[in-house]
């Protein structure tokens, strides 16, 4: 049974898509894992992110999060060209589909029941969130086991993260679910920024102790290229500080959700 | 009459949020102008960035939006420390409006009657939306006479403009309006990586042409610093990069919006 991974964060631009993508790539790399990738965000950016690596599927998110009776989301995912990778195609309609759920009973459940038989078929789920904490960010942390939140250097994000937990204990409270957060992740690090690293560095590990990472990533345009390029780090640049940091998160990870 | 501007993107993290404060405060410091900022995305970060200079208000922006009856949004409005400068108050609660105002009849048209007589207090109305396209969003385009756009060297940005572009000719055409785009703002430019500055600078001109505005606005260290003090670029550094061009920013924008 799949492990399921929302990635979260109500602060753009943290780096939420980039950390799924080559997150979900270094996994899928070492083939010890079958992957898939939810791309749940209306912008569908994990697709542009990996354009040369992309097939059609049959059916779209809101087909599957829209229908009457509940549908597997395996219609909506394809296999990659990389060994081990599979996504959900970009969604643009998804912007709709979070207004039209609104209404609909148990509004917050159709993404994990929709996943329920895919986890057979996967080890790992990653599901990548857009800026906000609408019901689209909800069905992903109803769907997962485990969240993780990355965190920029700047004070926006670092008050962001505390929205995000606050809507992760609502979600166990209300919702009765055991949503635990895998981690706090920070992204963007400029080796020169030093103060202002400092500062928000210690901020994160005086409020959340723990939940800190040790993984630190650095910003490395070599990132920025490969999604230019639409390429996984790993394709384009795989001697990059951006690789080597996405893997070491990697087995950052595996060792705390006990993987493999 | 004010003049009222929205800044949208869809992208998060572009400079969305730094691009509209310290717009405003280029141009409330040259004492030409009064500034009103609406504040319409639910994390509240125009007054994270000024948090020095906040005072309280009386009514929330979701009071106004989900009045039964038309409300003045001067209610929600408070003068900042700074001469020249008001705000509306950070207000988390705008998420759960964006959904409620789903349901009611001319949703998009709220906050444009809500500023009828503001139009009358202030020279400038600058609006900072969310991360994506929803009822927040759209209510600042059908208030707003023009929309800028920030676009940083990104290929997930550059293709956010499209959309955005895309819901402006919507609103147009099936609202009435007649939303002007003021322009598209290259935002945290890295001089230093001229191959991707130079092929999405190139894409935005080819696509765009005149749409796209001369000023620059570079990566530039003290315009995170001064938002992490919760101070303006000109209270905070008024010699750095970020403040000149944002300066720069405010002059080509008036003699494109014919102001003063
Ligand atoms: N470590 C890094 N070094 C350099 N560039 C990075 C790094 N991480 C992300 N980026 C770039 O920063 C931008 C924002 O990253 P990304 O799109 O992954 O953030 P996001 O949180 O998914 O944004 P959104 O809120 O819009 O979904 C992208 O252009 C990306 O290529
Ligand atoms: N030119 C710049 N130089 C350096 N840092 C910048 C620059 N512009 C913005 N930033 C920083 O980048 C981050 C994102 O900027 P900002 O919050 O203004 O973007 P946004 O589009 O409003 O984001 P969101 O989509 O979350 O609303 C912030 O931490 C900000 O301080
Ligand atoms: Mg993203
Ligand atoms: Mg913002």
């Amino acid at each position: 049974r799949a492990l399921v991974m929302a990635i979260a964060a109500q602060k753009g631009g943290v780096g939420k898509t980039t950390t799924t993508v080559n997150l979900a790539c270094a996994w899928a790399k070492q083939s010890k894992y079958r992957i898939l990738v939810i791309d749940i965000d209306p912008q569908g950016h994990v697709s542009s992110s990996l354009r040369e690596n992309i097939k059609p599927a049959s059916s779209t998110l809101t087909d599957i999060l829209l229908a009457e009776r509940p549908r597997d989301i395996l219609d909506a995912v394809f296999q990659t060209n990389l060994p081990n990778l599979s996504l959900t195609a970009a969604d643009k309609g998804l912007a709709e589909t979070d207004a039209q759920m609104a209404s609909r009973v148990g509004r917050e459940y159709i993404l994990k029941s929709a996943i329920a038989n895919a986890r057979s078929h996967f080890d790992i789920i990653l599901i990548d969130c857009p800026p906000n904490l609408g019901n689209l960010t909800l069905n992903a942390l109803v769907a997962a086991d485990h969240v993780l939140v990355p965190c920029d250097m700047s004070i926006l994000a670092f008050e962001g993260v505390a929205d995000l937990l606050g809507t992760v204990r609502t979600v166990n409270l209300r919702l009765g679910q055991n949503l635990d957060v895998a981690g706090i992740i920070r992204t963007r690090v400029d080796g020169r920024t030093r103060q202002i690293n400092d500062a928000i560095g210690g901020a994160l590990r005086d409020n959340y102790g723990d939940l800190l990472l040790d993984t630190i990533i650095p910003i490395n345009s070599a990132l920025a290229k490969a999604q230019a390029a639409g390429l996984s780090i790993f394709e384009f640049q795989a001697r990059s500080r951006g690789a080597e940091a996405y893997l070491d998160l990697s087995n950052e990870l595996e060792g705390r959700l006990s993987l493999g």
